[in-house]
């Protein structure tokens, strides 16, 4: 087995995954500081609606599956469009 | 398949395209090739066609660019992004746009031009990203040999639904992407593989690993890629660490295809459908219609008194399409049925579905 990520810089993979979701499932991401309304996490949304696209365990989580993929060249177009 | 949102289709089917610029990475006849092939892949299943202009206002208008090159989208450098395209409509709509910092190819090596440009061809026709595996228009790139590239049947589905057939009796089919719990899977060839188990299905491979519940689906060519796809028969061969594969008339890289002939067999036999190799008798079992071979892999010559009717020492499991021995035991696929046999025992001592292994 590969390493998991564990071993590479936590912020390494926050950045992949943000940028990731904001580029190809439209999340949008204004880093204002923000009070949680009810508790919606809109990156971990949008990390399962990746996770379901691409037939993985909907974790919500960025697993090693999932970092795999989303380190995997790929179209510039997003997967999912307004 | 999915459509783009909001179904934009181009209203006439005779469209245009203009090649802007060539990539440096390639000889231009190279990108005018893989160009018009990829636009022969739409053409050739929808009422489409192309017709190449310098005109300004072409539909399509393919161009290599760096980084941000003004449409919001820029590109980010070698791997990640390698292109993008634009739906359906006037000025940039259908445009495609292709990384210039990404190694183009028209092989193997780096990116190959045509499976990119088809893909973001897919786009420029109204089509989005389908989140079918096997499809071209899945999101991330997969290579395949440009040469053995049939545009599978989810893509012909999608852009048949937005432009229709093609005038022809018969209309063009492709591959479908193996589903591992279908009931009706069947294979090319199985072989064990350092212990995992590796199904061979068109120009796929479904990979099981003991210690992972889930089976991975792969192109046989992204572990592979000079490999061809339709596999016939595989083997390993664990005193060597090898895995021998078998296909009729392979192409693949200097010094093979070896022919299966200085194995021993009879010039009268063009192709072997299955084989499995037992690591504690050193004898590898060669399955070719109703018959099989035995092959001592150290004497390395076929052993005598073969071949021998399957039936006679196996039992009645007609034809095999694929087998392997692990655990013991060998199991032999004849369409979607396994049977478990005992060699110790000669005797078949379970019969079950193909697909058992796939923890459906």
């Amino acid at each position: 087995f590969p390493l998991g990520p564990e071993e590479k810089d936590e912020g390494q993979t926050i950045n992949l995954v943000e940028t990731y979701l904001q580029n190809f499932y439209n999340l949008q991401i204004d880093h204002q500081p923000r009070v949680r309304h009810g508790g919606k996490n809109h990156l971990v949304e949008k990390l399962k609606e990746m996770q379901e696209f691409f037939g993985l365990e909907v974790t919500g989580k960025p697993d090693l599956e999932t970092l795999e993929i989303m380190n995997k060249p790929r179209c510039g177009v997003p997967d999912v469009q307004q | 398949y999915v459509f783009t949102p909001g179904n934009p289709k181009w209203k006439r089917n005779n469209l245009t395209y203009r090649i802007v610029n060539y990539t440096r990475k390639m000889r231009q006849t190279d990108v005018d090739e893989a160009i018009q092939k990829a636009l022969n892949v739409w053409s050739s299943v929808a009422p489409l066609t192309f017709q190449k202009t310098e005109d300004k206002d072409a539909d399509i208008v393919i161009s290599f660019a760096y980084r941000d090159h003004q449409d919001n989208s820029p590109f980010d450098g070698p791997n990640g992004q390698l292109a993008h395209a634009f739906q359906p409509g006037e000025g940039i709509g259908g445009d495609v746009h292709l990384d210039e910092e990404e190694a183009w190819s028209k092989d193997g090596r780096g990116y190959n031009l045509f499976i990119v440009l088809a893909h973001e061809l897919g786009h420029s026709l109204g089509l989005s990203h389908s989140d079918d595996p096997g499809a071209l228009m899945y999101p991330t790139y997969a290579y395949t040999d440009p040469n053995e590239f049939i545009l599978p049947q989810d893509d012909i589905d999608g852009i048949q639904a937005i432009y229709g057939q093609i005038n022809a009796a018969v209309q063009p089919t492709g591959p479908k992407t193996p589903q591992a719990c279908d009931p009706n899977l069947t294979f090319d060839a199985i072989t064990t593989l350092r212990g995992e188990l590796i199904f061979f299905k068109g120009r796929y491979m479904l990979r099981k690993h003991p210690e992972r519940a889930e089976t991975e689906l792969n192109f046989i060519s992204l572990f592979w890629p000079k490999l061809p796809s339709g596999i016939q028969a595989a083997y390993e061969n664990i005193e060597k660490d090898e895995v021998l594969l078998f296909k009729e008339d392979m192409t693949v890289p200097h010094g093979y295809p070896k022919p299966i002939h200085r194995l021993g067999f009879p010039k009268t036999v063009k192709r072997v459908n299955a084989a499995y190799s037992d690591e504690t008798t050193g004898k590898t079992y060669f399955f070719v219609a109703d018959r099989y071979w035995r092959y001592d892999e150290n004497k390395k010559s076929m052993d005598q008194g073969y071949p021998r009717k399957i039936v006679h020492d196996f039992g009645k499991i007609g034809r095999v399409d694929a087998a392997f021995q692990t655990d013991g035991y060998v199991y032999f696929f004849h369409g979607t049925t396994q049977f478990q046999f005992d060699p110790r025992s000669k005797r078949i001592v379970s019969q079950r579905k193909s697909i058992s292994w796939f923890n459906c």
